[in-house]
């Protein structure tokens, strides 16, 4: 583990002392390592490895710490500050319907947390409302329509047609159905891909959003700054929902999103099962990247 | 990269970078750039350098070809939303398009509309597909799918599995038991496995080849998503490890989007 590592660095600075920067930098190539393993982009932990130098070259050794201790706790601080200091919710729209957009890469389990989403919202107080946005994907209507009924969620769809539309007219149906939240679940897509990119621009301003949010799976690598930097670039994201941290990846794509885009980490996925969903903690994730 | 023609530090440090970008990770990143400090002290511009630790990366992966005999039981696995039913559809069209007879399994019997997916893609390819309602029991919808083979004379029957996180227990154990039942039930037929892996993943990767090979001794993998911006530098890892091939990647979500691996266009598209 990265403390034991940190340990043997250490083991020569016998009780009192500053950290020296020789030993600083020893220490920070266990760090950059352990950061690397855990997925976080290289240049974000470039910057972090800066930062938690500067904190820890001349730092007197707490007296209830030994020397890899400090450096840990610095190292978890920094993670943790970095993560967002506090949970983060949905900012409910004060005087109508609050409009909530999922976008993200293919896969990355946006329908499977619209389900999750409207469910924990419901349990709330709220009538959501789910929307299928998703018109190109074979049977993803019919996946958001099964979910809904597992949940006594209604869907809302319009077939086939232009995504743009299905969300104008999603906004009516809640409106007339007494919905206050309606989710807009929408085709998975490339950042790359200028004419999808585009439709999610025209979705947006057609219902004029109170969160988008971003669905990163919690195992991608380093590409994870590409898309969240593009996606972030295009769309005035809101958030960030992790997926799939029921598994055993670091999860160092979660620091690499929230780094690059600034938005709040606001839910995670934590299974297949509708009620699979929680709030983010950024102590818990920051250890977990640790290792 | 700089294009300087003087190697210098910089310029290792550099190309370590690249590879780290990629998803190479810092195992495999550091046994590279080790082979090829020792392999280029003669050389003295980039695109030579370039061109040596291309090649090591290429001698990674295993010289074998695609090896399919007939009839032939094709199990696709992997975890949660990487390709497996998408695959599956471009894969029926290419054997399809080659003559085979090819029967579909709709053995995800868990997520919902799993089942209507590959219909979909059955419908499209033009290929009979085997499936039972939501919540059965996966290995029987696989031994319908091995009777209908054998019944109809098809050359390969694929079978979709559910995703599943590798470290699920009782998940891996189902699909253990959906091999034993394809070599049991069909011993005659030429029984592999293909685990499917999104290029995005980072070394997670390493830990879901490990379980899905234990599990189903998968003989190659898909790489899909490769249309993207991800370079699936694990891929390497995972040659390197686990002597596991790349059969074909994924390069975008229409019928025709599935390649066969070629290890010098992949590292070609790395150092683009
Ligand atoms: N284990 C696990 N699986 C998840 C989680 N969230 C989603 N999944 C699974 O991931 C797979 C993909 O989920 P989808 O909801 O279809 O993903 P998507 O982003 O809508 O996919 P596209 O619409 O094709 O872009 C499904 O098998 C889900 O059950 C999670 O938190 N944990
Ligand atoms: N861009 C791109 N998208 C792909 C590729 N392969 C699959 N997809 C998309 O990825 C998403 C998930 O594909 P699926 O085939 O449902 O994945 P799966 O592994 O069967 O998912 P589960 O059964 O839920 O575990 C879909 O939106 C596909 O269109 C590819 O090579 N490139
Ligand atoms: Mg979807
Ligand atoms: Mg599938």
């Amino acid at each position: 583990s990265l403390t034991n590592k940190l340990g043997d660095i250490f083991k020569k600075l016998r009780g009192k002392g500053k950290l020296s920067e020789a030993d600083v930098k020893q220490a920070m190539r266990e760090v950059r390592l352990a950061l690397l393993e855990a997925d976080v982009n290289f240049k974000v932990v470039k910057d972090l490895v800066f930062r938690i130098t500067e904190r820890s070259v001349g730092q007197e050794v707490m007296d209830s710490l030994t020397p890899a201790q400090q450096v840990i706790k610095i190292v978890n601080e920094e993670l943790t500050s970095l993560m967002g200091s506090k949970e983060s919710r949905i900012n409910f729209s004060s005087k109508d319907i609050t409009t909530i957009i999922l976008v993200g890469l293919q896969g990355s389990g946006k329908t499977t947390t619209a389900g999750k989403l409207g469910r924990l919202l419901s349990k709330g107080g709220k009538r959501p409302l789910l929307v299928a946005a998703d018109i190109y994907r074979p049977a993803a209507i019919t996946q958001l329509q099964v979910v809904g009924e597992k949940l006594g969620l209604p869907v809302f769809t319009m077939g086939q047609q232009d995504p743009v539309n299905i969300s104008r007219a999603s906004l009516e149906y809640a409106r007339k159905h007494n919905c206050d939240v309606v989710i807009i679940d929408t085709a998975g897509r490339l950042h790359i891909d200028d004419e999808l990119m585009n439709e999610l621009s025209e979705i947006n301003k057609t219902v004029n959003s109170n969160e988008i949010m971003l669905v990163v799976d919690s195992m991608t690598g380093q590409d994870a700054v590409n898309v969240a930097a593009e996606f972030n670039k295009r769309l005035p994201l809101t958030g960030l929902i992790l997926t799939k941290l029921d598994g055993d990846s670091r999860g160092g794509a979660a620091l690499s999103v929230k780094a690059v885009t600034g938005c709040p980490i606001k839910y995670v996925g934590m299974g297949e099962k509708l009620d699979d969903l929680e709030i983010f903690y950024p102590e818990r994730m920051a250890s977990r990247i640790l290792g | 990269l700089k294009f300087t023609k003087k190697i210098d530090e910089e310029t290792f440090d550099e190309l370590e970078e690249l590879l780290i970008s990629a998803d190479v990770g810092v195992c495999t990143t550091q046994e590279l750039m080790e082979r090829l400090r020792e392999n280029s002290k003669k050389i003295n511009n980039l695109e030579e350098l370039k061109t040596v630790l291309k090649d090591e990366i290429i001698n990674f992966f295993p010289k074998e070809s695609i090896s399919l005999t007939f009839p032939a039981v094709i199990l696709v696995v992997g975890v949660n939303g990487v390709g497996k039913t998408t695959s599956i559809g471009k894969l029926a069209n290419r054997y399809k398009a080659e003559g085979k007879k090819v029967i579909l399994a709709a053995a995800d019997t868990f997520r919902a509309a799993a089942v209507d997916q590959l219909e979909i893609w059955g419908n499209r390819v033009g290929v009979d597909i085997i499936k039972h309602k939501e919540g059965a029991d996966p290995a029987s919808v696989l031994f319908d799918a091995l009777k209908a083979g054998k019944a109809r004379k098809a050359d390969i029957i694929i079978c979709d599995t559910a995703g599943r996180l590798h470290t699920k227990k009782n998940l891996m154990a189902e699909l253990k038991k959906l091999y034993r039942v394809c070599h049991k039930e069909y011993p005659e037929a030429n029984v592999t496995s293909l685990m499917v892996l999104d290029a995005t993943t980072g070394q997670n990767a390493l830990s879901q080849a490990r379980m899905f090979k234990e599990a189903v001794d998968f003989s190659g993998i898909i790489l899909t998503k490769l249309d993207g911006t991800a370079k699936g530098g694990i891929a390497i890892a995972i040659a390197s490890e686990l002597k596991i091939p790349v059969w074909y990647i994924g390069i975008g979500e229409g019928i025709n989007d599935l390649q066969e691996f070629s290890p010098q266009d992949f590292v070609d598209a790395i150092f683009i």
